[in-house]
């Protein structure tokens, strides 16, 4: 170890990072081209990271719920502590939920919800991530032109393209509690 | 999602994680960064596009 990781993983307000590392992605490959593009890429990434990595592809609404069920309790058997996961999850979806390959959906609150500080105990206080590469939708940004004086003072000729911004940045989402619970 | 490159969101991540060393967070402005400021054309029409980033880690998560 490092003297910089060394220093880092005994910071109070970083997590320990020294233990497992462990990666699971759960992909429906079919009618979604590209996918295994993006496999491959994140099976580089979770090498260069330090983390093992498990790929399950074209999974039933349920072969997500059961997989990460597998992913949960393998990491309860771990002679090892666990220091932090990542989760990926890639199908077709809809605003939460994804779609599995026999066309039943998944909720993702329930697949979420495996991994809580009250359902995981190898993960409790530890960092779970989820990224989730789905729709959740149907509509599509086409961006708002930024205001030169917002663009750093430059001025667009008539015949240049302004810049544009997606129309949802800049916002911080800051909630006083978690969806479903009660805020005191 | 590109036949060939894959999608946006995954690359994009997958590049900044793999070529930056720091704090989550900060790394998924980054992205956030990157996907703002690019122009994707969808049947010839200009489109925009940003993941959401929604926390409640507790420490800093580095990535080295």
């Amino acid at each position: 170890m490092s003297s910089e990781e060394s220093e880092q993983s005994t910071d109070l307000d970083a997590y320990d990072m020294s233990h497992a590392l462990l990666a699971l992605t759960l992909c429906n490959t079919k009618d979604r081209a590209g996918s295994e593009t993006d496999i491959k890429a994140l099976e580089q990434m979770y090498k260069a990271l330090g983390f093992q990595s498990t790929v399950k592809r074209n999974l039933t609404a349920k072969g997500f719920q059961e997989e990460l069920e597998k992913f949960r309790d393998d990491m309860e058997k771990m002679e090892d502590p666990v220091s932090c996961c990542f989760v990926v999850l890639m199908a077709h979806g809809e605003e939460g939920i994804l779609l599995g390959v026999d066309g039943k959906t998944i909720m993702l609150e329930e697949l979420f919800s495996m991994l809580t500080n009250k359902n995981s105990l190898a993960l409790r206080g530890k960092p779970k991530v989820f990224i989730v590469q789905a729709c959740r939708g149907e509509q599509k940004d086409p961006g708002e032109v930024v205001r030169p004086a917002e663009s750093g003072g430059n001025v667009f000729l008539s015949s240049e393209q302004p810049p544009k911004l997606p129309t949802y940045t800049d916002i911080l989402h800051v909630f006083a509690t978690v969806e479903g619970y009660i805020a005191y | 999602r590109h036949e060939e490159d894959g999608s946006f969101f995954i690359q994009t991540l997958v590049d900044v994680f793999t070529n930056n060393k720091g704090h989550i967070l900060d790394l998924l402005t980054e992205v956030t960064q990157r996907m703002a400021a690019a122009d994707l054309i969808e049947g010839g029409k200009p489109r925009k596009v940003n993941p959401e980033v929604q926390s409640t880690l507790r420490k800093l998560l580095y990535l080295r």
